[in-house]
């Protein structure tokens, strides 16, 4: 016999927005563009049974079902990024040199187990 | 926090959070390619190779412009035939450790903003030479003891002028090899001529004394933060 837990759709892992202004971290003087960007970021639950599309791992799978059987001695596995895409930077230097760069994995496109 | 700031801004590769004092006009170029990668356009959606500059055919994802930090030799005056005469230098210690260097471009720029075709005192003859090591520098002619990189002539029309310096670049990131450039630009040969049939040679030199400002454009490739391409099946 397994623990079973209906979960709520909205409940389960996936991508959540999340905007990240460079000027709440205070960067705003020397990050010249974007001002900000949608990164996302990765929450919800990964129950058993899982389904294909939460994107799971096969380890994912068997660790939902030991956690069913046991859900004192091992974890639900975890919500995080499948995919990423990412962002061009423009910005000053240390030596005020004007710098485009472009940086991988900086937004969350999609999640999984 | 801010050891936890440090640790971010090493990932994005800087030693220290900028704190720009003097901060230069973005270049266009920059913008552009920044706003083309922005708004993809509808026939080229994808970023099939991000670690590739479309724009200058190279690979690379760092693009750097370096402000001049050279010193003028010697402006043009009305006896000489010598318009300008400058050394140009450009930082490249902040190229990090296994960041290769794909291109670099300097840009010479032109304050003008004329479309009339060249008379015979608009036409000029630049000059690029490897900077002395400062031993010989203070002959009397510093020009004269350099070794010559690439001689061309332009017109007053031109707006800026583009060189490829990728070689250059390279040697300039071992600090004690980077002695920088002397640009030279004076009157072309026949306006020389026209000079010794008593003209008043001042008068050659108007148009060169419209220069601006020199920068390099340097693209880079760091390949620890370049993903290989994947392809679909």
């Amino acid at each position: 016999s397994s623990y079973y837990a209906p979960v709520m759709p909205s409940s389960l892992c996936k991508p959540r927005r999340l905007y990240i202004s460079f000027s709440d971290v205070g960067w705003e003087n020397w990050i010249i563009a974007p001002q900000g960007y949608m990164a996302n970021y990765c929450l919800g639950e990964c129950p058993f049974p899982l389904t294909t599309e939460l994107n799971s791992t096969n380890h994912a799978i068997l660790q939902t079902m030991v956690h069913s059987l046991d859900p004192e001695g091992t974890p639900q596995p975890c919500c995080v990024p499948v995919r990423l895409s990412p962002i061009s930077v423009l910005f000053y230097d240390n030596h005020d040199n004007v710098v485009l760069r472009h940086y991988e994995d900086m937004v969350v496109d999609e999640c999984g187990c | 926090l801010s050891t936890r700031e440090s640790l971010l801004l090493k990932s994005l590769g800087l030693s220290a959070k900028p704190s720009p004092r003097s901060p230069a006009p973005v270049p266009s170029v920059l913008w552009r390619i920044f706003q083309k990668r922005e708004i993809p356009s509808p026939w080229s959606p994808g970023r099939e190779d991000a670690c590739r500059v479309e724009e200058f055919n190279v690979p690379g994802n760092i693009i750097r412009v370096f402000s001049d930090q050279g010193h003028f030799l010697h402006s043009g005056g009305p006896r000489t035939l010598l318009c300008l005469e400058k050394h140009l230098y450009f930082n490249l210690s902040v190229l990090e450790d296994g960041e290769q260097l794909t291109m670099a471009q300097l840009q010479l720029q032109f304050g003008h903003n004329s479309y009339r075709a060249p008379g015979p005192g608009q036409v000029f003859e630049l000059r690029l030479y490897h900077a002395p090591p400062p031993s010989l520098r203070e002959l009397p002619s510093p020009a004269a003891s350099c070794r010559l990189l690439l001689a061309q002539s332009f017109a007053q029309l031109h707006k800026s002028l583009l060189f490829n310096l990728t070689q250059v670049g390279r040697d300039w990131r071992t600090p004690s090899r980077n002695l920088g450039l002397v640009l030279e630009i004076s009157v072309s040969s026949g306006a020389r001529s026209s000079a010794l049939l008593g003209r008043p040679p001042g008068n050659f030199c108007a148009g060169a004394d419209s220069f601006l400002d020199a920068s390099l454009l340097v693209v880079s490739l760091q390949p620890g933060q370049c993903k290989a391409s994947r392809k679909k099946r």
